[in-house]
């Protein structure tokens, strides 16, 4: 591994970091998850902590864009050049650029999350059965509105599970109007267009209006990709146009025909003899986790090795079940030092080394099934020193505590258990949670953090999405509280307010927000831990609770660690 | 058996068609990522022989380090890569 001249890194453990733009390859939600999975690859190994930021300045500013992109280091197109990072420091120090000119996926070929539909956000499965053909692109067969759809299992007619393929008809996003799809046709300078353009901007990023005139509202937002959209050429991002015309014969898929790289191309209207108008077809892509893993190693410190399995290294090689390299780690750990709290990733079962000395006793449970007991590891926090909790919850009728990626669990009178590894149970949730409850019906386990939430039915898991599928506002940075209300309510709280979630319809209901002081009076306006338990409504601000009866009178205030039995 | 069609190739409008030479792509890579100038005794940038920055890049990429612009080098110049570059100075 190398460092930088004078070993440059940063001052402080805990790193921020902001997304500042999206590439319309990969959903928002997609691209969250593969920086902070990026990020969690250095966290785990070293004392260094990733919190996002939504405005202002971050150490780390990460953003898409082509050619010249704003820094004396221009992209090149397709290919080539991906990404570049800058070492720790001020102002563009420490940011890290991604080139927008390539296919992001997570490295094996389209990732196209749906919409709306029937599949709660599920991925697109190429290629499915419908109507007795098969797909291996999203489809507007079938209906009227032209809206692209796909089937999320290999047979629609079979399971009619189904969802809604990114599209500019369907949502934009950034710009400034909150994801509104676009207004077809609609005015800009006089002119009228009839599909997404990049006219009037000179990052070749493709925009609509999201009113008819754009002249007079000023109302734009960008065009997701489709997932026939074209990569590179003269058309980047415009769908491919089947069947189209090329020397005189008629293709009906993309072709390789014309050039000598074998890349696959099509056009972008009915006739490439007379447009001229094509661009690549979408391939494997290149994975945005595994990218941007190694620019967030520049980012925190670490130059190129020369190890060629070593995530430093600086060509691009997709690895399935990545790892970090010895090298890297070595390299990440001579700047920051070891991870000094328990190890976070639970040991692998089949290089258990049940040793007498080790401390976890790690016993994986076999995935299939939902096992009843976890191993508890070593206890390396006291929950009873604990004065902030990141989440607290009923589930399965016993308290929940959970804080930084661990658990514990208490019911009144009966012996603490835990800590146990949130991972082992509740796999892909991130270490930092804000909120959690059962559903009381369906036994569902629905976690919060950030403005993601995931959906836990045993270990099988819906998620992460974003917390606006649920109709809350896209402006939330957080759910910190929830408090089950009858069998098919959920009240969240963020801030002073809460909203009423219907589980049901699993949308939000009408009246809402509401602030806590109207309904809840007497209780801090700035819980950070909402619950329900045993019929009373818990209020928590750091070691204190506030209970509250179902008449809504506070009956109790208390200290946390009472719920915890501690001694 | 029909004589295997000859594809035509021909050149599409706004395709970045690195036609550079090999040698020509070898000196843009070498410059670009850094191999090409070195910081000599008194801290001063000089630049190398294109032979001596081609067995630098040889070593980083864990190459077999000839010096000389053969095949694995030409075809490891054209895998996508970081843009930091490899050597700083």
């Amino acid at each position: 591994y190398q460092t930088f001249d004078g070993d440059l890194k940063w001052d402080h453990n805990d790193v921020t970091y902001r997304i500042l733009n999206y590439s319309p390859d990969l959903d928002a939600s997609i691209t969250d998850d593969a920086f902070a999975r990026a990020f969690q690859v250095w966290s785990d190994v070293t004392p260094l902590s990733f919190t996002r930021l939504y405005e202002g300045t971050a150490d780390i500013m990460i953003s898409f864009g082509k050619k010249n992109h704003g820094d004396p280091y221009p992209f090149d197109g397709k290919d080539g050049l991906l990404a570049h990072a800058y070492p720790p420091g001020e102002g563009m120090q420490g940011d890290a650029h991604f080139d927008d000119d390539e296919y992001w996926t997570l490295g094996t070929g389209p990732v196209i999350k749906t919409y709306y539909g029937n599949a709660e956000g599920a991925m697109c499965k190429f290629p499915f059965r419908f109507e007795g053909k098969s797909y291996s692109t999203c489809t507007t067969e079938g209906r009227e509105d032209g809206l692209p759809w796909c089937a999320t299992t290999a047979d629609f007619g079979k399971d009619g599970k189904y969802g809604f393929c990114p599209s500019e008809l369907l949502f934009t996003y950034d710009g400034n109007s909150d994801g509104q799809p676009c207004v077809f046709p609609f005015v800009f300078d006089g002119q009228t267009y009839s599909s997404c353009t990049t006219e009037g901007r000179n990052d070749g990023y493709r925009w609509c209006a999201t009113t008819a005139n754009f002249d007079k509202d000023k109302k734009y937002g960008f065009c997701p990709n489709r997932d026939t959209a074209v990569i590179g050429g003269n058309s980047e991002g415009e769908p491919c146009q089947f069947p189209f015309t090329f020397l005189g014969k008629t293709y009906t898929s993309c072709t390789s025909e014309g050039r000598s790289d074998g890349k696959l191309w099509c056009a972008t209207t009915s006739s490439y003899d007379k447009d001229n108008k094509w661009g690549f077809c979408a391939d494997k892509g290149y994975s945005l986790f595994l990218v941007a893993a190694h620019e967030f190693g520049h980012a925190l410190g670490l130059d190129h090795s020369n190890i060629q399995d070593a995530l430093m290294y600086p060509m691009y090689k997709y690895v399935a079940d990545f790892s970090l390299n010895e090298d890297d780690i070595e390299g990440i750990q001579y700047l920051y030092g070891p991870n000094r709290g328990p190890k976070p990733t639970p040991p692998k079962p089949s290089t258990t080394t049940s040793s007498p000395v080790s401390t976890a006793k790690p016993t994986k449970p076999t995935p299939s099934t939902t096992p009843s007991v976890y191993t508890p590891v070593e206890p390396s926090v006291d929950p009873c020193q604990v004065d902030k909790f990141d989440v607290i919850t009923e589930i399965q009728g016993e308290l929940h505590f959970f804080k930084d990626g661990y658990y514990w669990k208490s019911s009144s009178n009966k012996e603490r258990k835990g800590p146990f590894m949130v991972s082992e149970r509740w796999p892909t949730l991130p270490v930092k949670l804000d909120t959690a409850f059962e559903d009381p019906v369906t036994k569902k386990i629905y976690f919060f953090a950030d403005t993601q939430f995931w959906v836990f039915t045993g270990q099988d898991v819906l998620g992460p999405r974003r917390i606006e599928k649920l109709g809350l506002p896209g402006t939330l940075k957080k759910v910190e509280g929830a408090l089950q209300r009858g069998n098919s309510k959920v009240l969240l709280f963020s801030g002073e307010e809460y909203w009423r979630l219907d589980l049901k319809t699993q949308q939000m209901d009408k009246g809402y927000p509401r602030h806590i002081d109207m309904t809840f009076g007497g209780v801090p306006m700035d819980a950070h831990d909402v619950f329900l338990y045993k019929g009373h409504f818990y209020f928590c601000r750091n070691i204190y609770y506030w209970r509250m009866t179902s008449r809504r009178q506070v009956d109790r205030v208390g200290y946390v660690y009472e719920l915890l039995n501690c001694p | 058996w029909c004589h295997p069609v000859k594809s035509k190739f021909l050149t599409f409008p706004g395709d970045l068609i690195k036609n550079m030479t090999d040698k020509q792509l070898a000196e843009d890579y070498l410059k670009r990522f850094g191999y090409m100038q070195v910081l000599d005794k008194s801290g001063l940038q000089a630049t190398v022989s294109t032979s001596k920055a081609l067995k630098r890049l040889q070593n980083q990429l864990g190459l077999e380090e000839t010096g000389k612009l053969d095949q694995p080098t030409i075809d490891a110049m054209k895998k996508p890569r970081c843009g930091v570059p490899d050597v700083r100075n």
